[in-house]
């Protein structure tokens, strides 16, 4: 089956989550224009603390783990 | 070092106060007590921590119920989501622990969340542990229901309490 893009909703959820679990910081400076994105990076990061398959784009399974009832501490420190 | 907080956070004592702030309305007051008692000696069952309950004043550990904005700059958000969060160790607002009370809190039931299981693992980060990666493990960060009556500390946590404070010398 074709794979359905995130949502508007997935979207924001996915700058939440990762802003508070993952140090996603607003992109500036020279790193915004260069290479992947720090959002797919950050997307990268999470999905290879969770074991996930690591791919830097909200699929599925991802947007599951961003869902779950967890704990608000960080997992990855400042 | 992957067990501990960047920078490296401990208690410099063996000997820890903690205060229960306030309740929440989900459970009667003996539960919480219990579940907290019962989370905390998950820890010192392992470690050669020690707890010690006060009633009034500023403990090492304060824990607290709140919603939404509750006094620290990270607000909770409504019911699931994020469950309770914690700081590592250290002064004032350092150690405590919060839980959101927009979660529907049980002592025993497999329904809504589990605070013994929740507070054992806000707990850690109180004593200094950071989260792990390990999906069996009680600092994984994302909730998981364990029959609370037949709990044992995974073998990833006792590493990394013990990483930090050493074995239970009284075993």
């Amino acid at each position: 089956l074709p794979i359905s893009p995130p949502t508007e909703e997935d979207e924001v959820l996915a700058e939440t989550y990762l802003k508070r679990f993952f140090n996603l910081t607003e992109e500036t400076g020279p790193t915004a224009r260069r290479g992947p994105s720090q959002r797919s990076r950050k997307v990268s990061e999470m999905q290879t603390f969770f074991g996930l398959q690591v791919t830097g784009t909200l699929d599925a399974e991802t947007v599951t783990m961003m869902k779950k009832p967890r704990c608000g501490v960080p997992d990855v420190q400042p | 070092s992957r067990f501990t907080t960047f920078d490296n956070r401990k208690w410099q004592t063996n000997q820890v106060t903690y205060r229960i702030e306030n309740y929440t309305p989900d459970m009667s007051v003996a539960e919480v007590d219990n579940s907290i008692e019962r989370a905390l000696q998950v820890w010192a069952k392992v470690s050669p921590l020690r707890f010690t309950r006060i009633y009034s004043g500023t403990a090492d550990i304060m824990i607290s119920f709140g919603t939404r904005n509750h006094g620290d700059s990270y607000p909770f958000d409504g019911p699931d989501g994020t469950l309770a969060h914690a700081f590592s160790p250290g002064p004032d607002i350092e150690g405590d622990a919060h839980f959101d009370d927009d979660e529907y809190f049980t002592f025993s039931s497999t329904r809504g969340y589990n605070l013994f299981l929740v507070a054992a693992h806000e707990l850690g980060h109180s004593l200094g542990l950071s989260h792990s990666n390990d999906p069996g493990a009680l600092m994984y960060p994302v909730y998981s229901y364990t029959d609370p009556s037949t709990f044992s500390l995974p073998r990833d946590d006792v590493n990394g309490i013990q990483y930090i404070y050493g074995p239970n010398p009284d075993v």
